[in-house]
């Protein structure tokens, strides 16, 4: 168990910082057992370094940075742990247009061998679906699936 | 394996059967605030065995059937059916595409089905034990789990790792 | 102090509903005492029912919804005590158009009499600032105020 | 009681002199993830008399001085300086523009200052103590305040109400 832990720790540590990388465009990342000594029961810490900053903990970051990170570190957990489908809901609600932008090219990356279905409020990470599904409740109370408008005419 | 059609009856904010088709590399649910578009990811994770109402932003099971509105009343079940390619070899059953259904009366009674065939929810969540679509992966990511890690304590991020492993 | 709590529940509960009326274009919501016997101790309940929906605890609010209502108890506690200036950090994250929309409006009515700054990563909340302020990085590490575009043109 | 204009030195990210003008009714502050859009807040917290790192988003009180960037070396001091329209009677003090300052060094020492004269801290918030904008109004709402009341307990809220009344 404590392998098997140090085992999990190691293979989404080396995910997460290149993840990170992707969508930082640079920097660094890693995870840290706060105490080295006691992997069994000590915390987990996140440093990161954004490109021509500091490096720093994660809850010293911006707060665009700090949901960044921890996307990376979820997307990180699931490249450890596959799955046919990935299902994200709003991850990308506090993200700037550049960084929305680096996280859909990844997005596109993991979709050459993953179903992605994103739920969205942002235009740009719409474009990269080739689906959408427009919910609405028109009738209150009840939700319509009203249209798959295939991004056909995309560049 | 290949993720089909989610079929949704009587689920949530979704009284009328709708079916959600993936057969896309990439597909976006778009919409207004509470439109229902969590729903479906709410739908999603039920019938691949969810067992905890929290994890369905419920109070009790009971509240994951539609409950009524304005103009329409309650209804007394619901039922979600998952639509699943699996070519030889990749799940642990010989068909080549199942379809998985799961059912919930306000009784509490439960049903579960592959393949319209009657099982217990154990098959279904054994069928899936070593996809990483099981319970501990990281393959549904709701609303607010990115800001849960962001204000995560260390040891609370260990938990993370712990449930990966 | 029990009456000073009382008062302040009171006032703030009357602002709420109303303000929560005029952000969700409708519907109704108010805040309760878990146990009305003990005013001095209890935990305070927050009902909403959006227009066209059942009545509901917060917690059970779709996303944008629980932010919008959060945030109409938050300007309810800003209109109880009010300031000469309110600030705002990215509080129209979670909220689809329609809902910043109403919020821009209401935020109209408060800068009638209320200096109002608002830090914003969303178009049509930038659309109805009198003045923009954009900070830039363009050095690593080191921001920079680079410009105060007034919108003179705007409609 | 009009807020004029807030000037940065060696905040944060903020080691030039920067000056931000506050005249019009409703202002935006606009820019990419990181590049310095809260640390104005925190600003504006700390030169108005906030005592605690952690509601300016720091470990330590010296944590707010600028530690140097790929570039640019760390600084010493910081000091921010808040201008104020205050006409006859709004403000206890008999002048009808004031300047409040507040200078922290990395030894520690801090000065505090109203219209360049020295005072203590206690001086700017007596200040505000009627206005509103002391501690305990919710005139500044920062980054994640909203989500945190979404996911607050009832007790929590009530700590909310309690901090107000
Ligand atoms: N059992 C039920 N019966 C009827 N309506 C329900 C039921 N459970 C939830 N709802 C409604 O579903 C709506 C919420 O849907 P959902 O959370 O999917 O919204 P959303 O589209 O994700 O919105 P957002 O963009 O704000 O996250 C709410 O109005 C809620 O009241
Ligand atoms: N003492 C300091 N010296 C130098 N840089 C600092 C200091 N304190 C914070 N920073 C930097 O300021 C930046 C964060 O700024 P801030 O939180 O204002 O970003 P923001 O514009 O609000 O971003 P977001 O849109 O993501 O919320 C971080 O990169 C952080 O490292
Ligand atoms: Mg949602
Ligand atoms: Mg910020």
């Amino acid at each position: 168990s404590k392998l098997r832990f140090t085992e999990a720790f190691t293979a989404v540590n080396d995910h997460f910082s290149r993840i990170f990388q992707g969508l930082f465009d640079g920097g660094e990342a890693s995870l840290e057992l706060i105490d080295p000594n006691d992997p069994l029961e000590t915390g987990v810490d996140i440093i990161c370094r954004p490109p021509g900053k500091r490096a720093r903990t994660i809850d010293l970051l911006s707060g665009g940075e700090k949901a960044l990170a921890a996307l990376a570190l979820l997307l990180a957990g699931f490249r450890y742990k596959p799955s046919p489908l990935l299902f994200l809901d709003e991850v990308d609600a506090p993200l700037d247009d550049h960084n929305v932008v680096r996280f859909t090219r990844f997005l596109k990356t993991l979709a050459e061998v993953t179903q992605v279905v994103m739920i969205t409020h942002n235009s740009v990470t719409m474009e990269v679906a080739d689906i959408l599904y427009g919910v609405t409740m028109e009738n209150p109370g009840i939700s319509k699936l009203v249209s798959a408008r295939l991004t056909m005419f995309a560049g | 394996i290949r993720f089909k059609k989610l079929i949704l009856q009587g689920f949530k904010s979704f009284p009328d059967t709708t079916e959600l088709v993936f057969n896309e590399n990439i597909c976006a649910i778009v919409g207004p605030n509470g439109c229902g578009k969590s729903n479906i990811l709410d739908a999603l994770r039920w019938v691949l065995g969810e067992q905890g109402p929290s994890q369905l932003r419920a109070r009790a099971m009971a509240d994951i059937i539609f409950n009524g509105s304005a103009n329409r009343k309650p209804v007394g079940m619901t039922e979600i059916t998952l639509v699943i390619d699996c070519p030889a070899g990749t799940l642990p059953l010989a068909y080549e595409e199942i379809e998985i259904t799961r059912r919930l009366y306000r009784s509490g009674e439960s049903e579960y089905q592959i393949n319209r065939v009657p099982c217990r929810l154990k098959d279904i969540t054994d069928l899936f034990l070593d996809t990483g679509i099981g319970r501990g992966a990281y393959a549904l990511i709701e609303q607010g789990r990115v800001d849960a890690l962001v204000t995560a304590r260390p040891d609370e991020r260990r938990t993370f790792l712990e449930q990966i492993a």
